[in-house]
């Protein structure tokens, strides 16, 4: 999972 | 309905006028507007009813599957109006010297097939949104965690196309089928793409961005 940390974020991300 | 409020507005390439044309250039513009199309496609995915009810993980293994085929099938129906061109952008259109310009003749011709496909066919906007968000559910990831769930996804996006087809499209049974039909020339015409782009990244003259990287490296 770390290896795909903008996925992650953006997918977290409310907006 | 849903899944019409959800389809973002298109993005522009704006690329360099500073910068003459080359090969580079092309596809440094491409890599750019694709690396701002995925941040945009992330957020869709999130208003595909179903989808935000998967787990993170399965969110996640949809997406890094699927992305390429999402890029392109909305390259493929923003083309659908064009002869021979293919749309990036509005702002960027690729014609067979461009193509052959940035070395993506192959991969845009193979492109080009599934837009005379879809142009045969007469696809609506209706079946267009379905038919990407099925690309996405339908992605075939080895990771998934709660295959029923995400064949819970598939299943009320199969249905969503079967009962706009019904309404829509009665004296052709079979369209929501043909539609489907499609699709593996979708995934064969993604491969290509993502296996062109790992071996420009490869090649490493071409500045990338860390989404569209991160996303070609899950495809590695």
């Amino acid at each position: 999972k770390e290896k795909h940390k903008i996925l992650h974020q953006l997918l977290q991300n409310s907006t | 309905s849903l899944l019409l409020v959800a389809e973002p507005e298109g993005i522009f390439a704006m690329p360099d006028p500073t910068v003459p044309e080359s090969d580079i250039k092309a596809l440094t513009t491409l890599c750019d507007l694709a690396d701002r199309e995925l941040v945009v496609n992330i957020g869709w995915a999130k208003h595909i009813p179903g989808f935000p009810s998967l787990s993170l993980a399965d969110q996640m293994s949809l997406l890094q599957s699927g992305w390429m085929e999402i890029l392109i099938l909305r390259v493929v129906f923003r083309s659908l109006a064009l002869e021979d061109k293919l749309v990036y952008a509005e702002d960027y259109i690729m014609d067979e010297e461009q193509s052959k310009l940035a070395g993506l003749l192959d991969l845009n011709n193979a492109i080009l097939q599934l837009v005379k496909k879809y142009k045969t066919m007469g696809l609506e906007k209706e079946e267009f949104v379905v038919l990407k968000a099925i690309a996405l559910a339908n992605s075939d990831s080895m990771q998934i965690e709660d295959s029923e769930a995400v064949q819970r996804l598939q299943d009320v996006l199969h249905g969503a196309l079967q009962d706009y087809e019904a309404t829509n499209h009665p004296e052709d049974p079979r369209r929501a089928g043909k539609l489907i039909m499609t699709l593996p020339l979708l995934r064969q015409t993604a491969a290509r793409a993502v296996q062109h782009f790992c071996s420009i990244k490869q090649d490493g003259r071409v500045p990338m961005h860390k989404l569209f990287l991160e996303l070609l490296e899950a495809k590695a």
